[in-house]
């Protein structure tokens, strides 16, 4: 059998927000090394990978790698019925067609159990090769989110341009253009707030912002999101999951006709 | 103009 614990349920409901509208239907693989979920979107523009590793668990127990397919729609609702602080429990036999969600409020007054059917999901895996990036941006997620959601309102793309100690950020669309240039940061004091720049090569790369902004929707589990980017392959947007894990993001470029 | 290639087209299958 399956059995996991988190002490609170709140990183697994935000875990739910970042990918619900992204992803209709997903796998969670159980392994002895935690939980794992990878998925395009419907149009097959973008991948997501999740990973929820056993040390970051109070309890983990995985028999058997087992395959949960889950209609994220629904155990997104059923995480809503968690409040933040309750501890959390997943459940779920061998061979079973239920994978069960135990909630417990801290003071142990009220313990609610919500089962929840599993779906026979063949779902196509992509095989992500481990590579050296071009250029690594850090910056504060809810910066990264801000400037997303703006660029939107000026066009469907975003132009990204990594230079050293710098990115441009910029759209074009009918109404007019936009450009946002953020600076590497000299002397931070909190790192949630530095902006660092790793640079091997410049790069210019442009994507779908409708994309960037369903994988913003992560920006609550990490005050930093990360960046990758190298000439002609998919952008990574990774956002670290503290003690945890880490949802990334997979994002193709758009290229020239 | 730029056109939007599919993920898959930069991953293996596995």
């Amino acid at each position: 059998m399956f059995e996991c614990r988190l002490p609170k349920a709140e990183v697994l409901k935000k875990t739910m927000d970042a990918l619900k509208d992204l992803i209709k239907e997903a796998v969670w693989d159980v392994s002895a090394q935690g939980l794992s979920l990878q998925s395009m979107d419907s149009s097959h523009v973008s991948l997501v990978q999740v990973t929820l590793r056993t040390e970051g668990f109070d309890t983990f127990r995985c028999d058997k790698n087992i395959a949960l397919g889950v209609n994220m729609d629904t155990m997104q609702k059923l995480m809503k019925c968690a409040s933040n602080d309750d501890n959390i429990t997943l459940k779920s036999e061998d061979n079973g067609d239920l994978l069960s969600l135990i909630f417990e409020s801290p003071n142990g007054e009220k313990t609610s159990e919500y089962e929840m059917k599993l779906m026979d999901l063949d779902i196509e895996q992509l095989g992500i090769p481990d590579q050296e990036y071009s250029c690594t941006i850090k910056m504060p997620s809810g910066e990264f989110q801000r400037i997303c959601r703006d660029l939107s309102n000026i066009g469907e793309s975003v132009n990204i341009t990594v230079v050293k100690g710098g990115v441009d950020f910029s759209a074009k669309g009918d109404i007019g253009n936009a450009k946002i240039h953020v600076t590497e940061s000299s002397n931070v004091d909190n790192e949630k707030d530095a902006v660092t720049v790793e640079v091997n090569e410049p790069v210019n790369l442009t994507f779908a912002l409708r994309y960037l902004n369903f994988f913003t929707k992560a920006t609550p589990l990490s005050g930093q999101v990360s960046l990758s980017i190298s000439p002609d392959v998919p952008l990574v947007v990774a956002y670290e999951i503290e003690d945890l894990g880490h949802v990334k993001y997979f994002l193709a470029p758009k290229i020239e006709n | 103009p730029k056109h939007q290639p599919s993920i898959s087209s930069f991953f293996m299958k596995t």
